[in-house]
This record gives C-alpha cells, structure tokens and sequence, in this order.
C-alpha cells in the first residue's frame, strides 16, 4: 500500500525515525534521550495527522508488530519502543549503531 | 458543579485514588507501584467514560492545577502524577502517606 511504501521510504532515508505521540510521556522521554545523545531524529507525531495517524499507527503495526508508541527505527531497522531503547542505551549498544546508521 | 463534588467525594472517601487513561505507560507504572506496595487503589480511567472524561480531566485541572494523567489522591491530598509519587517513594515518604491514610 501507499503507507507502507511511505514508512519504508521514511526509515530508510533518516538515521533515526520516531513515530510518537506529542502529549505521550514515553514518546517525550526516548526524544530527550536522543537529544542527550547529540542525534537529530525525524519526529512524527501521530496525533497530528488527522484520520492517517491511526492508520499509520496500523500500518506500522504490520510492519513492526508493534501497534504501541514511540515507535523507533534506527538504520532503517526496526528498534522498539522506549524501554527498549533505553535498554540498549545502559547496555552501551545504543550508540554504536547510532553512529552506524549515521554512516550509511 | 456536580463533577467537582463526586471529586470531592470520591478522593475523601477512598484512601487512594488515581484518575488515568487505560493505554498510557505512565498510569500503568503508577498503578504497579501501589500494587508493590500492597496498596489497592480507585483506578478512574478518563479515557473509558465517553465524553464525561475530558469534562473530568478539565475539573481536575481546576481543582488541582495538574491537566496531565496519571492524577494522584492519597488521604484526599493531591499527590501529583507519576514522577511526583515515584519521588515521594524514593524518598521514603509515600509508606508513611499511605499508613496515614489507610487509618481515617
Ligand atoms: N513498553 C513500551 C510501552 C508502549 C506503550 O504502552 N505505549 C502506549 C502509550 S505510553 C500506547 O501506545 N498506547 C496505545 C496508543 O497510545 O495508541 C515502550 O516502552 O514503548
Ligand atoms: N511528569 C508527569 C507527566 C504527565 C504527562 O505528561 N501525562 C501525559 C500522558 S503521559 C498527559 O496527561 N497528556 C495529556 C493527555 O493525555 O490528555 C507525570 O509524571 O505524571
Ligand atoms: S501516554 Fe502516558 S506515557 Fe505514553
């Protein structure tokens, strides 16, 4: 479909890609994290696009298997939501494929 | 208005009250605190009661100052969301709230 081209596009032409919600503490903590790391990441706010938000957030769900935000993606792949993220930071992994993705 | 006295009653006649929204990890983490902690409180998700919810959350604000969900009560005290409470616990401070609460 045209969404899931769009998502596909999107994650693979940005290091880092958060499908978020704005009033959302989870989403507001990873983009701090990110933003402590010194990484720029594209920030799409599902709340803001009208009827597309939850279709984009089932979309995802398909792609992902996860229908819940935030949603992050780093080199294109698929990394979890927050608690992942902030796993794989105090597991020391977060920055190394940071700085892969940001090469490709 | 009648939404801030059934606020007024539901937060003196319940030792802990929590206002939340079913789909949010905040709420949810506020929720298993208190359940580590033994303690089992009047859960009122704002997101599960149609259009009286949002008139609910704007009353709270009112009453409280605080807009955001999780909205914490303890012995009809306004507590905060769900950082304030996990400070408080860290400080050692929320047992002794919740003791004194439990005895009116
Ligand atoms: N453990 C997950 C929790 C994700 C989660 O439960 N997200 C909630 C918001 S905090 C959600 O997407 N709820 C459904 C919705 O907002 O549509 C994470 O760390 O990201
Ligand atoms: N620091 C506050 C954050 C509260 C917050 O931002 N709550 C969000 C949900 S996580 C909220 O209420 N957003 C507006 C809404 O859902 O109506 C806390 O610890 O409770
Ligand atoms: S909506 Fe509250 S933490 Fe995500």
């Amino acid at each position: 479909s045209r969404l899931i081209e769009s998502v596909n596009n999107t994650v693979f032409q940005n290091p880092v890609v958060i499908y978020s919600k704005t009033w959302c503490s989870y989403s507001l903590e990873v983009k701090s994290l990110f933003k402590r790391l010194g990484v720029e990441p594209l920030v799409i706010e599902l709340d803001q696009l009208g009827p597309q938000g939850p279709q984009l957030q089932r979309v995802l769900e398909r792609l992902t298997g996860q229908y819940t935000v935030p949603n992050i993606f780093i080199g294109g792949k698929h990394i979890g939501g927050c608690t992942d993220t902030v796993k794989l930071h105090h597991k020391g992994e977060l920055k190394s494929l940071l700085s892969e993705a940001s090469k490709q």
